[in-house]
Order: C-alpha cells, then structure tokens, then sequence
C-alpha cells in the first residue's frame, strides 16, 4: 500500500503452483512514484502458519535486494548491531488464528518504481477429506493489474476442487475461471480497475478478504500413492473404504476456577454434542479435575444412548472451582484406560486415547512440567495417544504439544471466541473417526534413506499421512512397498511396487514443476518431525534434531524456526541501510501478542464471572 | 469503605461497610502459602460535614509478593514499585504499561491500575478523583480483585476471607425500617443476623456514576459475616 496518491501499486499478482500437495505461492507487488520526492511504500503479506518463507527480494530500479536466510543466532547478531543503531526490526507479527504477517516499508525515490516479491512453500495436510489452499488479500486500493493464479497438479486425479472468497460479490464471481480436468486444475481471478471498484465512483475496493481453493484427490488403492521423482520418493496413504475402529476415549476436563464463565459454559456445550455424536461400539469415560479429581464413573461406559444421556447429565452439572491438578487428572484417565485393555471389557481391535481439556498451567499436585511429562509418557507407554486441547491464551501452550507429541498425539489451542464450541467440535470430529491404528511404512533398506517418521499411531478418517525419502540410487524406478496395521475386522496388509511414472506424458509441457517439488517436500516434511523430535527427545536427540533440522533450513532456504531471514533495505537520504530479520514465530512467540484479556483485563471472558471482590466509596 | 463480596454461584452479592477512624490500616488479604499481602490504609474527609456521620475511604494501598520479591505502594498521589530491590515510580498522569517478568502493571491515565502477579493474582485498584476545591471529599481509592481463584485455601484478611465463597442462606424478606430495602434473617457461619436488601456500586467500567450492584447489606461493619472482629485486621504498618 501506499500513504500518497502520487504513489500508485501498479500490479499485484499472487501464483500458487501446487504439485501432489505441495504448494508454491510467489506473491509480487509492483508500485511507481509518480512525485517529485521520495515516498514511502508498504508491502504487506499475510501467510499460512504452516508455510515456511524461502525467498523475498525488493527490485528498485532496476536493482535487486534480496533476503539471505542464515543460521538465527548469526541473524541476530545483524539484527543487535541494527536496533543498537536506532533501527528496528522483525518483519513477521502474528495475525489471527491461522496466518502470520509479513511486513516492510521502504522509501523510494521520486519517478522511481519499485517490485517486491515474497515467495512460501506449505504441504498442503488433508483434514475432513480435503486440502485447503487460503489466500488472504487486502491491496487497500485498486490496483492496475490485479491476479491470483492457482495451478494444481494432482497426479492421483483431482476428485473435485472448490473455491470461494470471503468478499466475493455476484458481480464478481464470474470472473473466476476454473478448469478442471482429470488431473490438472486451472484457476484465475483478475478483475479490472472498474470491477474492484466498490461503487462506480469511488476509490474503495471490493478485495478484501480470504480466498480458498479446496480439493480432493482419487483414492482407491489400498497401497496409496507412490510418486518417484529425481531420486526421492513420497507416499501418500488415505486409502478409500476403511471401516471404522471402535475407540475408547476418555475426555479429562479442566474445571478450576479460571475456566468459570464463558469457557466453562462452552465447555460443557461442546461436550452436549460431542458425547451425542459417539458411536455405539465407542467406550468412554469422564474426569473432571481442579484440585480434586472427579471421574464420571469408575470404569469406562458402552457409548450407548442411555449411558450417553447419562453422561450429558454429568457433564451439565459441572461446575468450575478450585486449582489445577492436570498429573493426577491424566494419570487417572490413563489408568481407566489400562484397566479397560487389561480386563478385556473393550475390543482387541479398538483405539484409545486422552482427550485433554485445559485453560491453565498446573497449581496443584505435581506443578513441574518435566516431571508431569515424564509421568504422563511412563504412564501411557505407546498404549494410547493423548491430544490436548489448550483453552485461551494462559496455557503454556508448548507443555501441552510436546506431551502430546510425546504420546503420538497431538495439541491445539482453542482460542476464546464466541465459536469455541465449534472449535472444541471440530477439534473433536477429526480425531473420532480412527481407521487403522500401529501404521507401519515399510521400504527396502538397502533402497532408500533418509526416511521421515514410518509409524504412525492412527490414521483418521478424512486425513492423510505422509511418508518420503530419498532412494539410494537416482536411477532406480521401482521399489518394494508394504503397509501393516490394525484394522476394524482383520489386520490390514497392503504390499505394492511403487514405480517412476512417465510425467512428460501426464503433464505434457508442465514437467519442469516436478524438477523439485519433491524433494522440497521431502525437506519440508523431515525439518517439521526434526522440529518436533527437537522439542520431545532425549538431550542427544534433541541436539542431533536440531543441528540436522538447521542444515535443512540452511541448504533449501526455508525461513523456519531455527533460521531467519536477513532483508537489507536500501540507504536513502534521511537513512543509511537498514538491516531487518523475517523470522517464524513459534507457537509461545505467537501468544506473546496482545490478546483481549491481556489488554481488557477486566472484560475479559476469563474473569468476567469469577467471583470478584472489592472494597470501595459510595 | 464499602466490602462487596461477589457469589457467582448463587447469583447474589454481600455488602458491609467498615468504619473506623481515618488512618487505620487493614489487613484485606492474606495468603501465607504465597506470601501474598494487601494492606490498605483509610482517610477520612477534608473537614466533616457537621450534619453527616464522618465517612472513611481507602487512600493507600500496600502490596506485597514475598515470592517474587514484589513491593507495591499505591497512593492517590503515585504508584510505587519494587522488585528485588529495583524501585520505580508510576504516575496517575500517564498511560503507562509494564510488562515484567512476574508482574504487569497497567496505567490507565488518572482512572485505573491493574496489577498482574504471574499465576497468583490479578486485581484493579480505581482512583476516584475529586474536584480540587471540594469542601469536603477528597481523592480516594478502589481495590478489586479480578481473579483470586490461585490463592491457597488458607487465605484470609477482610477481602481474602471470601475468595473461595461463604455459605449462607437467607429467610424470606419481610419489611424493614426503610420501605424501599426489605430486610431478612441471614444463616451464616453459626450466627443469626438480620440483613438489609440493598446495593453497592461497581466503579469498573463508570468511574463517575458506577454501576449498582444488588446485595445483601451486613450491618455493624460486617460483624458475623467477617470471622472474628475488626480488630483482628488491623495492622501497625503498609508493609
């Protein structure tokens, strides 16, 4: 954007190329200052939480200045040197739930134009049998020339692809082009000058807001989909027709005081539907817990309609008080869970798992995280998986992922809105339906290397997991490929060869896209599991993860946590050269921005009904 | 100074007043097992009104977090700070915001303090500022808690007594001395007591006017309700 009407943004243009899942978004933004003095420009950018930065350069005059991803700690001796100078510094900022926003200003000279080109990389995750590719757009003005391309390359064959805006107007939504074809899909959205324009004679535009793109690929083998290219591989396994397994879960909820009010409320909501929404041959139990630990009953419940009613009884009366005993809480749950496998009243083939509810760091019982860790994964023993649902913005949010990790599970924050019983909901519905538990991924060891994980707790329905590596030679064209796990009725087995496909031939003109996508993907994906095996291993472990995640961030320039992105800004008569840093934020840097109940403190949904107690004059 | 005691469970509020002469300070939390202290000392008005009883405010607040080495003077004049040691002073005159590492401080200019004390306590101190040329009143203070639900079960003190709620139960209203408040016996801790329908104001969110808060009135500064008596909440010093 632009402070001057002198300045004008000439082009803004978003491309997004996604090959098997794996998306590449280049996001270029063109201005020109028309004035006779230098003027300031501003290019902001909004990306998914998920992507990782790789590149970002400023064209001025014909002169390029481009963003060197370095080692964080060499970064920030730059970046020292630079706010010791006066100036400042970090260019990406938290913004909402699901995005992260990259910003930089710079001068630019009079008559003079200006290029900006940021580009990120995601792999794209399936979740309620879709993949989601959003694109947020907010130009500010009308822009001469204003695109978003998305071309999509799904060698399985595209199932059906969908797209919508949040500002999209009747009058704009023919401008949207779509061409699907069996295994390629083509979008493109350019409206004109006239068309951006919110009413005939004003300056204010229509775009404003989220664009989505949401896609299926086919699914009918049991194997999944292999693809081979240029010496590294991926698996894609979500195969079609599973039937469900039974699950025990226990859900352990957090009733201390400071989840009365709002959160308590839309707890127990939630928990209406969720406990209706159970399936017959599901077992379940219920824990509440501040200080004191609560359980619902004793021993885990057939999810039959009268012990489900039952349950919502319980559940209504739950009332919030007290401190936060989360040790003894999931301790409890764990062992519920032990009882019912050892004394067989549930099935052999079925899932369990811990649905974990908090708002709080633990005030009662055992308050060291380690220690609470440590008895958690003791506990558990890879007999079950944990997920942990962390309530607002006063949990130590990465306590709970790294325990749930820990427990082949995982952690979400549910943020404190009026949908958070949506949210609880949704969280919910992705992990009810497991398919096959104890997946395994088995390749030839003398044929491939440099593995990602192979073992996966569960796989969901309407997920996918993911599995690449490197093969040990470049030529080779086919390998051995087999999948075990425990299915609904029998073991399930799947074995295959996976083969190199002829891309010229299904992709005629576009082969180059496959050039390293892949391998891309593969990077991707491995720097993301090190990331997490740097948060939950032993002290060697976590320092052989980091190191290796590092020399990944370095070798594909990813901007991830562990490096950061180095943008020189030009000198300019008021300045000399700037030094500024694009950093991803991890998930405690995200919560260290303002929320309402850090900057409204007394509005805010986590006090408004806790007993307050004052003394005052008339 | 007027004692609201909030009961979200049952929907309901207690009120008392506290009365005694200006200067005295009172103890109204305390909490041995985090070392959490607020002291709280009273002034009176500039001159009293010959035709009204004298009237008591709080003027200053002390407060203390042995843990975190924390010391916090409150006045209506300034706000002073001290962690481990290091001292700084906050004015009434400045929106000001300091985030620590065990304490938030938030000013909001000549109307608010809020003070978060990491897992422990969050609270608001108002300030309730009087024309200059009053002849009588005088800027005073306001002290509520936001959230208490940290402290331990063994808090006490003339606010920290009810942190964890208080049984009670009250008969049906019957008319009392004034026709617009009914009165009603109360049940609470062992004792009989007759109360008076009324209501308190909430300065939060109108500094000027307030917000009326329905509760039952406690006569004779609170006696029966608060455990023990008065005296046993007076303390020699701020800190």
């Amino acid at each position: 954007s632009v402070n001057s009407a002198e300045t004008e943004v000439q082009s803004v243009k978003i491309d997004c190329k996604v090959a098997s899942r794996f998306a590449h978004t280049v996001m270029t933004s063109t201005a020109l200052n028309k004035a006779n003095v230098s003027q300031e420009v501003f290019f902001e950018v909004e990306l998914p939480k998920t992507a990782f930065i790789t590149n970002f350069s400023m064209e001025i005059d014909g002169k390029t200045y481009v963003g060197e991803v370095k080692e964080k700690e060499k970064a920030k001796k730059q970046y020292e040197k630079a706010v010791s100078s006066g100036q400042t510094a970090g260019l990406v900022k938290a913004s909402g739930r699901k995005m992260e926003k990259f910003s930089v200003s710079v001068n630019i000279a009079a008559n003079s134009n200006i290029t900006f080109t940021l580009t990120y990389e995601e792999l794209l995750q399936r979740h309620f049998g879709k993949y989601e590719i959003m694109i947020r757009v907010k130009p500010k003005q009308l822009v001469q020339h204003f695109e978003i391309a998305a071309d999509i390359y799904e060698p399985q064959g595209i199932a059906f692809l969908d797209t919508y805006a949040t500002f999209i107007t009747n009058e704009l939504l023919p401008l949207v082009e779509k061409t699907v074809t069996d295994k390629k899909a083509h979008l493109s959205f350019s409206p004109t000058l006239d068309q951006q324009r919110k009413c005939p004679d004003c300056d204010g535009t229509l775009i404003d807001g989220d664009f989505f793109i949401k896609y299926d690929v086919n699914r009918v083998q049991d194997l999944g989909d292999i693809q081979i290219v240029n010496g590294y591989f991926v698996h894609f396994f979500a195969p079609a027709d599973l039937q469900r397994l039974p699950k025990n879960v226990v859900f352990v909820i957090d009733r201390s005081g400071s989840m009365s009010g709002k959160k308590m409320e839309q707890t127990r909501e939630a928990l209406q539907t969720i406990l209706d929404d159970l399936y017959e041959e599901d077992h379940f139990g219920l824990i509440t817990f501040d200080d004191k630990i609560v359980e619902w009953r004793p021993s885990l419940s057939n999810a039959t309609k009268k012990n489900v009613n039952a349950a919502k009884t319980f559940v209504k009366n739950i009332q919030a008080v007290g401190w936060t005993n989360i040790n003894d809480a999931v301790l409890r749950a764990v062992d519920i869970l032990t009882a019912a496998e050892k004394n067989k009243t549930v099935p052999g083939n079925s899932a369990s798992m811990i649905i974990l509810l908090t708002d709080g760091d633990p005030t009662f019982g055992e308050q060291n995280l380690d220690i609470i860790k440590n008895n958690v994964k003791n506990a558990i023993g890879g007999n079950m998986s944990l997920f942990c649902l962390g309530f607002g913005y006063d949990v130590d949010y990465n306590f709970l992922d790294v325990m749930a990790k820990q427990n082949d599970g995982l952690a979400r924050r549910i943020y404190e809105a009026s949908d958070a019983v949506l949210q609880l909901q949704g969280f919910y519905d992705e992990v009810a339906s497991p398919l096959l538990s104890e997946v395994h991924f088995n390749y030839p060891e003398d044929t491939v290397n440099s593995l990602t994980g192979s073992y996966f707790k569960q796989l969901f329905n309407g997920s996918e997991i993911v599995v690449a590596g490197q093969l040990n030679d470049i030529e080779m064209n086919d390998f051995a490929v087999e999948v075990s796990a425990q299915g609904a009725e029998n073991y399930f087995v799947a074995k295959g060869q996976a083969s190199a496909q002829k891309w010229d031939t299904i992709f005629p003109d576009q082969e180059y896209i496959f050039g390293d996508f892949t391998e891309r993907l593969w990077a991707y994906l491995t720097i993301q599991q090190l990331l997490d095996k740097k948060d939950k291993g032993t002290p060697e472990e976590k320092a052989n993860a980091t190191a290796e995640a590092l020399e990944l961030s370095l070798k594909y320039n990813f901007v991830t946590p562990l490096t950061s992105m180095v943008v020189t800004k030009p000198e300019t008569d008021e300045k000399p050269e700037d030094t500024l840093i694009a950093d991803k934020l991890t998930e405690d840097q995200r919560t260290g921005v303002s929320t309402p109940s850090q900057t409204v403190p007394q509005t805010s949904y986590s006090y408004a009904s806790s007993p307050i107690n004052w003394v005052d004059g008339d | 100074p007027h004692f609201i005691i909030e009961l979200p469970d049952k929907n309901d509020a207690l009120c008392f007043n506290i009365n005694d002469k200006p200067g005295t300070i009172f103890n109204l939390v305390k909490d041995p097992l985090t070392g959490t202290v607020v002291n709280g000392q009273t002034i009176g008005d500039k001159k009293v009104n010959p035709a009204s009883k004298e009237n008591t405010y709080f003027g200053r607040f002390g407060i203390i977090h042995e843990k975190f080495g924390i010391r916090l003077m409150v006045s209506t004049q300034e706000i002073l700070v001290s962690e481990h040691g290091k001292q700084a002073k906050l004015f009434w005159s400045d929106n000001t915001s300091v985030k620590g590492l065990n304490m938030d401080l938030q000013v909001t200019k000549d109307r608010s303090l809020t003070v978060t004390l990491r897992n422990s306590v969050k609270f608001v101190i108002i300030l309730h500022k009087v024309w200059k040329k009053h002849p009588y009143h005088q800027d005073y203070l306001g002290f509520y808690t936001l959230d208490s639900h940290l402290f331990s079960r063994r808090v006490n003190g003339l606010l920290g007594q009810f942190y964890h709620g208080v049984q009670f139960e009250v008969s049906e209203p019957f008319a009392g001395k004034d026709v617009d408040k009914p009165d009603a016996f109360m049940f609470v801790k062992g004792h009989r007591l007759l109360v008076t329908r009324g209501w308190q104001k909430d300065f939060r969110n109108d500094v000027k006017n307030g917000e009326n808060v329905p509760c039952w009135f406690i006569h004779n500064n609170g006696t029966g309700l608060i455990d023990g008596d008065l005296t046993d909440y007076t303390v020699s010093g701020l800190f």
